[in-house]
């Protein structure tokens, strides 16, 4: 997939709570996450936001979810009312002709403390739902954060249009930045990079190298290890 | 493995380079890797041309991504690598242009390294900086230290970006790998991204490999 170089046109690629356009492909990625489970095991779908980019032959998915599911693996040895686990969850689901496949499922445990501590970071600082209206003051917050990151990385837009639309990307981004502090355990800071004003695509396509994932390189012999001297 | 290391403090790493607007972060990083074989086998740091490989390596695809093994082929093939001033970085890929003539360096084989982190850092503490690829997940955000994300969400399986581990230590009890990247030097720590060791992080012990130099 290569990224469409004019996004701030088509607005084709928002990020919306689920919607009935969103329901087949996010079941679909809850089965595949659930295939090969027992009943009583199986995970249920919280909260879903996703965003749809159509191409001629199908349109791929990618969805971001909270799976809830029973911390106890076997209910005949818990015997006690068992807390519920919550995962956080990235699909990616292609769907042509009316068929689905599951091209990405990243799933990992959402500690409590870290999801308390995050939402309270998101609900005092940044709206999660893109549907929710911003608060003004965070509006005019990101506006001046955008305008710093413009005159500091030097930024010129072709037009108003694709500014407000960088605007809006810059804004999401620094939404996802925030979660990815939540969810990192090492000691690093996420924040304003020069990529910021980038769609994940847009910087995916332009910066990184997908044949990595898709084919195998060369086969080299294996080096000796090295001696102690 | 001694308890860390650093090539760039041996002189043995050149400057941070820009890939641009460009999926060449493959070529970047075996440049890299001969960089510091050369200097560490014939004691001259040279800063060898990324362009050539992207131009004259058929078997990778320039801007739109290759792999490091491809590449250690084709330096191999063609008869060496030119330097970055003969053979200047433009982004984007052009008729090959390499001359034998003027080919500074060469390498003799390539090999692919262990995936146990604890030999990965004494092989690199003896023989020189190592090119690894990673899933480069929040690195578009990254700004520095250490990062450490959740491994569901950086899986070794979603490899996309190649880059230079130059050194590993401690910081605050934290191991960290310390990586050299293509991104200028007005990305993370002076261009270079700080990830945790040990734990086979984004997938950083899954493609490590290096040029031999005889």
């Amino acid at each position: 997939t290569s990224a469409n170089p004019y996004p701030w046109a088509s607005g084709a690629e928002a990020w919306e709570p689920l919607s009935p356009e969103l329901l087949g492909p996010a079941r679909f990625a809850l089965d595949a996450y659930n295939r090969g489970r027992a009943a009583g095991t199986r995970a249920g779908l919280g909260a879903v936001r996703g965003r749809v980019r159509r191409a001629s032959r199908g349109s791929l998915y990618s969805l971001e979810a909270t799976l809830e599911e029973s911390a106890c693996k076997d209910p005949m040895v818990c015997q006690l009312p068992v807390s519920k686990k919550t995962l956080f969850c990235i699909f990616e689901v292609l769907e042509e002709l009316g068929k689905h496949t599951l091209l990405r499922r990243d799933c990992g445990p959402v500690d409590t403390k870290v999801t308390d501590l995050r939402n309270e970071t998101f609900n005092s600082v940044l709206p999660l739902s893109s549907k929710d209206p911003l608060p003004e003051e965070f509006s005019m917050k990101m506006i001046s954060i955008f305008k710093n990151f413009v005159a500091t990385y030097n930024r010129t837009y072709e037009s108003k249009k694709e500014a407000q639309w960088r605007l809006s990307v810059f804004t999401r981004n620094m939404v996802l930045a925030q979660r990815i502090q939540a969810l990192d355990h090492g000691t690093a800071q996420y924040g304003v990079t020069k990529f910021s004003d980038l769609t994940e695509e847009e910087f995916r396509t332009i910066y990184l190298n997908p044949l990595l994932r898709e084919e195998p390189g060369k086969k080299m012999h294996l080096a000796k290890a090295v001696r102690d001297p | 493995a001694p308890l860390e290391w650093d090539w760039r403090k041996k002189g043995a790493v050149t400057e941070v380079k820009n890939q641009r607007m460009c999926g060449s972060c493959w070529a970047f990083s075996v440049t890299g890797n001969v960089e510091g074989q050369w200097f560490l086998n014939r004691g001259t740091l040279l800063s060898l041309s990324e362009q050539e490989l992207l131009d004259c390596d058929k078997m990778d695809k320039a801007c739109m991504g290759g792999f490091p093994s491809n590449a250690y082929l084709a330096i191999k093939s063609l008869g060496g690598l030119e330097t970055e001033d003969d053979y200047s970085y433009q982004g984007h890929m052009k008729a090959c242009n390499f001359s034998a003539k003027k080919a500074k360096v060469y390498i003799n084989d390539s090999v692919e390294l262990s995936k146990n982190e604890q030999k990965l850092a004494a092989w690199l503490a003896v023989k020189g900086p190592i090119s690894v690829a990673i899933n480069a997940f929040g690195m578009q955000f990254y700004r520095h230290g250490i990062a450490h994300p959740l491994r569901p969400l950086c899986s070794p399986w979603f490899i996309d970006h190649a880059m230079l581990v130059v050194g590993y230590g401690n910081r605050s009890n934290v191991p960290f790998w310390a990586i050299k990247n293509s991104w200028g030097t007005d990305w993370g720590e002076e261009g270079y991204y700080y990830l945790h060791r040990g734990s086979g992080a984004c997938g950083v012990n899954i493609m490590a490999s290096s040029a031999v130099v005889d």
